[in-house]
């Protein structure tokens, strides 16, 4: 453990919490494109499939749980809890997510470590994961106001794998022989997905004005 | 590519 992936983990938890905090206080998900969440959700399920059988600490494992009940919490609230799923915008939250889905899972089964069913799994939640942002980045742009927890969700989801590319370079020089070339590519797409977001965001926040994305 | 890395990450 490092002190980025200890940042990107924490990032990770409060875009969690910030979200959970919108939903859960203010009974709304307006501007949350529930497409992601349920990426989001799948991404966790295919990602900690050996949670129970492979423990590398009670960190990890605590966080495990957390990131899968979270995730599940959300799409449940957006889809079942009535005031939230009617705050719902799902005209604009058209993104057809197969085509994410689809191609991930191909390219998993291409390229990945091991061809075993766990291996492949694990290798499609982080080509998932990379462009599960899509949807949501898709429903800003069509957002007119963004609110500022949906922007500041937005933001911290994207930081922290930002967070994890410097994990990255921090371990791959101080432990020989660290070499993950599938997550670190996968890792940099996603977080170069958010580069146009971080600059209206930051560009928003320098100059006090409403955060907008160019459609 | 390589043999399947150890899972230390979330």
């Amino acid at each position: 453990m490092n002190v980025f992936r200890l940042a990107g983990d924490m990032t990770h938890l409060s875009s969690i919490l910030v979200l959970l905090l919108k939903i859960h206080t203010i009974k709304s998900c307006a501007g949350i494109s529930l497409k992601t969440q349920e990426l989001y959700a799948l991404v966790f399920i295919t990602r900690y499939l050996d949670i129970f059988d492979r423990f590398t600490s009670i960190y990890n494992f605590l966080m495990k749980l957390i990131f899968l009940g979270s995730s599940l919490s959300i799409v449940w609230y957006m889809r079942r809890h009535k005031a939230v799923h009617r705050s719902y915008d799902k005209d604009q939250d058209t993104f057809r997510y197969q085509f994410i889905v689809l191609p991930c899972l191909l390219l998993a089964l291409v390229i990945n470590h091991k061809l075993t069913f766990k291996e492949v799994m694990w290798t499609f939640s982080l080509y998932l994961e990379a462009v599960a942002i899509l949807p949501q980045l898709v429903l800003l742009q069509r957002t007119r106001n963004i609110d500022n927890l949906t922007g500041q969700y937005v933001f911290l989801l994207g930081a922290y794998r930002a967070l994890y590319l410097l994990n990255w370079v921090y371990r791959y020089f101080t432990e020989p022989g660290f070499v993950r070339w599938i997550t670190w590519i996968a890792g940099l797409v996603q977080t170069l997905l958010y580069a146009d977001f971080f600059y209206y965001y930051i560009l928003s926040w320098k100059n006090n004005v409403k955060l907008e994305l160019p459609a | 590519f390589e043999a399947p890395p150890v899972k230390d990450e979330l």
